[in-house]
C-alpha cells in the first residue's frame, strides 16, 4: 500500500456532473489553449492582491465563466503550488 | 478539457465546440474581484466592467478539423484574431506550419507597453474608462520593478491519426473489460470473485493510483484511473520519480479520456524546493474518423534527468499517431532563472544536445521545423510523420 505524505495533494469530485457524461456526439479534438498571467510568477503578486492569489479565489466563482465557456467541472485536485480542474467537453 | 489555477495565472484548454473566448471578459473580472489584482479599464472595482490588466495573455490552437461546426468567435481564425484584438492591445497573431496540412495558431500580447506604463491614478486603482477601451497588458507599476523572467517551459504534443488498436484503450467497453481483468486477478489473489470496478479497501495501489471507494469516485474517475495505468500514461512521471504527483483522470462514455496531473515540484540540487507548480494534461478522442490525442506540461525538460525528447517519446508510444506537432515554449531567461541551476556553459551544452535529440523521435521522420523568436520567449514548432 502506497502512502502520501501530508503534501500529497487531494481530489474533489463533482459527483453531480461527473456521474452521467455522455460523449457520444463528440468530434472535434484539437483544443483551444489560453493562458493568462498576472503577475511574473507565484512570488510576485502586486501589492494588494490576496494571499494565494488566484488560488484565494473560492472555485464555485469560476463556474459562472465555465458556463460561458460550455464546461463543468468534473474534479479538482488541489495542491500547494496548483489546482486543477478536470472539466467536461 | 482542463483548467489550471496558480496563483498568477491560468490556463484554460477546451476541446469541441466549447466557446472559450467567451469566458475570458469575467476569468478578467474574476481575478480583479476575487483575487484583487490591480485593474485599469474603469474608475472603479463595483463597475461591472470591471477587468484585471493581465501581464501577458497566450491564445493557440491547431488547425480544426470541423470549423464550420465551432460556435461565437471560433469559427475562423479572423475571428478570433479580431475579437482579441478588440480586447487587447498589443497583441499579434500567427499561423505557423503549413498553410496546406496541420498547422498551429498564436495569439500573444506584448509586453513592452511594461515599459511605458499608463499614470497610476491617485483615487483608486482604476482610471477613466473614457482613456482606454481595451485593456492593456504587460503594466508593470502597480508591481513596481520589471518583468522577470522565470523559468517557464511549456512543452505541448498534437497527435492525429491514432493506431487504432492503441485508440481502442479509451473507449469505455475496453477500458471496463481491462478494470474486470485487473479485479479479477487481484480478486483470485484475494479469494473474492466479485467484479466491481470500485474497490472496498480505499487502498492506493503501489505507484499511487487509488482505486477508490465508491463513494468517493464515480465509475468515469474509478477507471479513467485504470485506463491511465494501463495505456502507459501514469508512467510519464512516475510516482516512484515523483513521490506526491497526482493524476485526475476520467474515461468518458461511450469513448474519450481525460486527464490532469499535478507534479509537485521536486528539490534542486542544492536541497531547495522551487515554489512552481506543475502539472501535465492529457486528451483523447479515439473515434478513427477524427482521432485525435494532446498532451501538454510545463514539467521542465531535464528534470531528473530525463531530456524533453524521452518525454515526448513516451507520450508518442502511448497513442501511435500517424503525424503529430511539437510546440515547446521556452522563456529566455529560463537557463539563467531555473532554481538551483548555474547557467554555465555545461549547461547551456546540455540543453543544445538536448534540442537536437528531439530531431530523432523513434520511428518518425521529422518534416517541419519552424521557430519563432520572440521577446522574451523561444517557440520551436515540429512536425513529424510516421515513417
Amino acid at each position: 500500500t502506497f502512502s502520501p505524505s501530508e503534501g500529497t495533494p487531494y481530489l474533489t469530485i463533482n459527483h453531480d456532473v461527473a456521474a452521467d457524461l455522455d460523449s457520444t456526439n463528440a468530434f472535434e479534438g484539437p483544443e483551444k489553449l489560453l493562458e493568462v498571467w498576472f503577475a511574473p510568477s507565484a512570488k510576485a503578486l502586486p501589492a494588494g492582491v490576496k494571499e494565494g492569489g488566484l488560488k484565494a479565489v473560492n472555485p464555485d466563482s469560476w463556474t459562472p465563466m465555465l458556463d460561458l465557456v460550455h464546461c463543468k467541472v468534473l474534479s479538482i485536485i488541489n495542491s500547494e503550488n496548483v489546482d486543477s480542474y478536470l472539466l467536461s467537453e | 478539457s482542463s483548467m489550471f489555477v496558480f496563483p498568477h495565472k491560468i490556463i484554460l484548454k477546451t476541446c469541441g465546440t466549447t466557446t472559450l473566448l467567451l469566458g475570458l471578459d469575467l476569468m478578467l473580472r474574476i481575478a480583479a474581484v476575487e483575487a484583487g489584482f490591480p485593474f485599469h479599464n474603469v474608475a472603479s472595482l463595483e463597475d461591472p466592467k470591471v477587468a484585471a490588466t493581465p501581464l501577458r495573455v497566450f491564445y493557440s490552437r491547431k488547425n480544426f478539423l470541423f470549423p464550420q461546426k465551432q460556435r461565437g468567435p471560433h469559427k475562423s481564425w479572423r475571428d478570433e484574431v479580431t475579437f482579441l484584438d478588440n480586447m487587447f492591445e498589443n497583441g499579434s497573431a500567427y499561423m505557423v506550419g503549413k498553410m496546406n496540412g496541420d498547422h498551429w495558431y498564436l495569439y500573444i500580447t506584448s509586453p513592452t507597453s511594461s515599459l511605458t506604463p499608463p499614470r497610476t491614478p491617485t483615487s483608486s486603482r482604476g482610471v477613466s474608462p473614457s482613456r482606454r477601451s481595451k485593456i492593456p497588458t504587460g503594466i508593470v507599476a502597480p508591481f513596481g520593478g520589471v518583468i522577470e523572467n522565470n523559468a517557464d517551459e511549456t512543452l505541448e504534443i498534437l497527435m492525429t491519426d491514432l493506431d487504432p488498436e492503441n485508440a481502442k484503450k479509451f473507449y469505455l467497453e475496453e477500458a471496463t473489460a481491462i478494470a474486470k481483468e485487473k479485479l479479477f486477478s487481484k480478486s483470485e489473489a484475494n479469494g473474492d470473485a466479485s467484479f466491481d470496478v470500485f474497490s472496498s479497501s480505499g487502498d492506493c495501489d503501489a505507484d499511487g493510483q487509488a482505486i477508490l471507494p465508491e463513494a468517493l469516485t464515480t465509475e468515469g474517475h474509478a477507471l479513467g484511473t485504470v485506463v491511465s495505468e494501463a495505456c502507459g500514461l501514469s508512467a510519464v512521471y512516475p510516482t516512484s520519480t515523483y513521490p506526491d504527483a497526482r493524476i485526475d483522470a476520467y474515461q468518458f462514455s461511450p469513448c474519450g479520456f481525460s486527464a490532469n496531473g499535478v507534479v509537485p515540484p521536486v528539490a534542486g540540487a542544492d536541497g531547495t524546493i522551487p515554489k512552481s507548480g506543475h502539472y501535465f494534461t492529457v486528451h483523447v478522442t479515439p473515434e478513427p474518423q477524427c482521432s485525435f490525442a494532446s498532451f501538454e506540461t510545463n514539467v521542465p525538460g531535464g528534470q531528473n534527468g530525463r531530456q524533453t525528447a524521452e518525454v515526448i517519446e513516451q507520450v508518442v508510444n502511448i497513442f501511435r499517431p500517424g503525424r503529430f506537432s511539437v510546440t515547446l515554449f521556452e522563456a529566455k531567461g529560463a537557463l539563467a532563472t531555473t532554481p538551483g541551476e548555474d547557467a554555465d556553459d555545461s549547461r547551456r551544452s546540455w540543453g543544445a544536445a538536448a534540442k537536437q535529440r528531439m530531431e530523432r523521435i523513434n520511428g518518425y521522420r521529422r518534416v517541419d521545423r519552424i521557430v519563432h523568436d520572440f521577446e522574451d520567449y523561444d517557440l520551436v514548432f515540429r512536425y513529424y510523420e510516421r515513417e
